[in-house]
């Protein structure tokens, strides 16, 4: 398995 | 400018141990609503979700809003020079270089007067979706962090597993594997003490353990502790205080 990051569920405002 | 005063020091101090190895640098964010933090961890598989209300503190003033760049370590270093008991206040000017923190023993016989230098600190807001969350888990804080403890002499990973018969955290190393599941429970005299598990559907989600035992630094802040699932998004790890919350996101693990 490898890590997913957060920049692809959150956008930046 | 800002001015809030808070009774207990040691809420600040706890916070800023819970949050101060994911994150160096961050804005606490001013605002009439109270002070609020938004940071990732350097390798954006972490956030942290930070917020003290206004009416935690007493009095709280704050004319305009107010982006206050720290060091964390920083901050750290120069709230160790309070005690937990202590009256704190911070106090900055409009477009502020310095935070002021006043901390007085509670018979205001010690008062101790710091300056820290601010920096300018470019972060960008993300925007986190609401979301109705599958899996909806409150158990003692001082379990979860037990259990993630626990697991992470095993392997690095943790599969946490939510469905109607209870929640199962279960990891695999080179050593052998374990699990612990955790069934519903109900303290009416103690409800910190319980393990509430609401559902609409069956999660499983893998998560890295290096991460969420960093996030039970929170542990002191709160008696209870709540994940929230959902397949295919960010675990949420919240740690409701009085006067605020502290939450964590984690991206989860997923297939190659």
């Amino acid at each position: 398995m490898k890590q997913a990051s957060l920049s692809s569920f959150f956008v930046p405002q | 400018m800002l001015e809030a005063r808070l009774a207990q020091a040691a809420v600040l101090k706890k916070t800023l141990d819970a949050i101060k190895e994911l994150v160096t640098d961050a804005n606490f964010d001013c605002s009439d609503g109270g002070i609020s933090l938004q940071a990732m961890d350097n390798s954006h598989v972490a956030l942290v979700s930070l917020l003290l209300r206004a009416d935690g503190f007493e009095p709280y003033r704050c004319d305009r809003n107010l982006a206050l760049g720290i060091n964390l370590n920083s901050l750290s270093k120069v709230l160790r020079s309070a005690q937990n008991e202590d009256i704190i206040t911070l106090k900055a000017a409009d477009d502020p270089d310095n935070l002021s923190l006043t901390f007085e023993s509670q018979n205001q016989d010690r008062i101790s007067e710091y300056e820290m230098k601010l920096m300018d600190i470019d972060q960008e807001h993300l925007g986190i979706p609401e979301t109705a969350y599958a899996a909806v888990i409150t158990m003692p804080a001082a379990e979860f962090q037990r259990i993630c403890r626990d697991l992470s002499g095993i392997s690095e990973s943790v599969t946490i597993d939510a469905s109607k018969d209870g929640v199962k955290f279960a990891s695999a190393g080179d050593i052998g594997n374990g699990s612990v599941t955790l069934k519903q429970t109900h303290n009416p005299e103690e409800p910190a003490l319980s393990t509430s598990i609401e559902l609409s559907e069956s999660v499983t989600l893998t998560f890295s353990l290096k991460y969420l035992v960093n996030f039970t630094k929170a542990t002191p802040l709160a008696g209870a502790v709540t994940l929230q699932m959902s397949n295919d998004v960010p675990l949420l790890v919240e740690y409701k205080m009085e006067g605020g919350y502290l939450r964590y996101y984690l991206a989860p693990k997923i297939q190659d």
